[in-house]
Parts: C-alpha cells; structure tokens; sequence
C-alpha cells in the first residue's frame, strides 16, 4: 500500500 | 531512518563539505561547474521552502540538515560567481542550465502527486536534483580531465543518491513505503554518474588522474 505521507526524506 | 539513508545523508553532507574545502584550500574553483552547484541551490531551496513558510525551532536533526544544505550550497556559489570568480572556467562551464530547469518544471507541473504549490515545488527539485550534476559532467568532458578532489565530490556525490536506491528498497520491503517519483528520479540521477563511476573506480582509486579521451 502507498503511505502517502508528505515526503520525509532529505 | 535506516543504515543506508544515514549513509547517504552522509555521503551528501561529505560531498558538499569536499567540494567547500577544495574551493578554499586551493582558493580555486577551475574544474567546477558554477551551473551544478546554482541548479543543487535551486533543488534545496525549492525543496524546503517549508522552512521559510512556517519557520518551526530546530527541534530535530532534519531541520537542522536542511539548513546546513542550504547555507553550505548558496556558500558554495558565493565561493565560485563571486569570491573566486576570476578562476570561474565560464567558457567550459558552457552547458544551457535552461535545457534542465524548463523540462523539470514542465514535467513537475505534469507528473506529481498532488498539483498543489508546494508539491509541484518538491517534484521540481527532485527532476531538477536528477539531471542538476550533468553541467558538471559535461565540464569534465570539456576540460578533458578532473582534478582528484574534484572526482571524490563526484564520487560522493553519485553515492548519496545510490545509497538512497539502497534505503528506498528497504523502505519499500520492511514499511512498505514508496514514494515513486522521487525513486524513479533517484535512478535516473544515478544512471547518469555511472560512467563517471566506473572511471573512479578504474582510475582514481589507483592513484591516477581521470583524463577523458579529448
């Protein structure tokens, strides 16, 4: 499933 | 945060402070390309402009990071268009940064997740990020050759988004976490560096120079 959550990576 | 992502923030944070060091030391900066270091300050401040919007304290790392990444990349084009310009290779440095930044903005307008400003400002920094080390490739393939340092910043600098190929999997095997558009960009990015990597591993870790064939 895509977890769209806001992007948290560097 | 998994051992890869940590080695990739690393290797970034490594990179940058390579390429800083060797601009100062050498108080030089013939063999860097001005347009890659202004389209990776593009790439940062696009990126986390939620630092600006909404200025939270610098409660963890992340923020702390990106910050770095920002003052350290703007720094670097104040070392190179102003405090060395004289030994800015202009003529060299001759790839059209237009070429990059026009198809990176129409696609993030085009491909994203949500068609919201800060969204499209985020995707347009991870095209942008994707192709933003090409003027620089394109200098070395110019000039014919690259100073050692400078082919260990590139060394670094194509590692980080490999490493992150790395953390990606991870993420996508153990939290089944995908963000699509920043992972296809990431191999895109890394695809690029693979010439540049196979010349570094042939050459510059046996202790010679990387000299294309002019």
């Amino acid at each position: 499933c895509e977890m769209h959550e806001s992007h948290d990576e560097l | 945060m998994n051992i890869f992502r940590l080695f990739g923030d690393l290797s970034h944070l490594a990179a940058i402070a390579i390429l800083l060091l060797k601009i100062w030391k050498t108080r030089s900066c013939a063999g860097v390309s001005g347009k890659t270091q202004l389209l990776f300050a593009v790439c940062f401040i696009t990126r986390y402009i939620d630092l600006f919007l909404h200025f939270v304290s610098l409660y963890n790392t992340e923020k702390v990071m990106k910050l770095i990444y920002i003052s350290a990349s703007v720094f670097t084009c104040y070392l190179i268009f102003f405090k060395f310009k004289a030994t800015y290779d202009g003529n060299h440095d001759s790839m059209r940064a237009e070429f990059l930044i026009v198809p990176a903005a129409g696609l993030a307008c085009l491909i994203n997740t949500k068609f919201d400003a800060i969204e499209i400002l985020w995707t347009f920094s991870i095209y942008l990020e994707a192709v933003a080390i090409l003027p620089q490739l394109f200098l070395i393939s110019k000039t014919g050759e690259a100073e050692t340092i400078t082919s260990h910043y590139l060394f670094a600098q194509g590692s980080y988004r490999a490493l992150y190929i790395l953390n990606w999997i991870y993420r996508y095997h153990y939290e089944s976490h995908v963000d699509t558009i920043a992972i296809v960009a990431g191999v895109v990015q890394t695809i690029l560096y693979c010439d540049f990597f196979y010349l570094y591993i042939t050459k510059v870790v046996k202790g010679q120079k990387i000299v294309l064939p002019a």
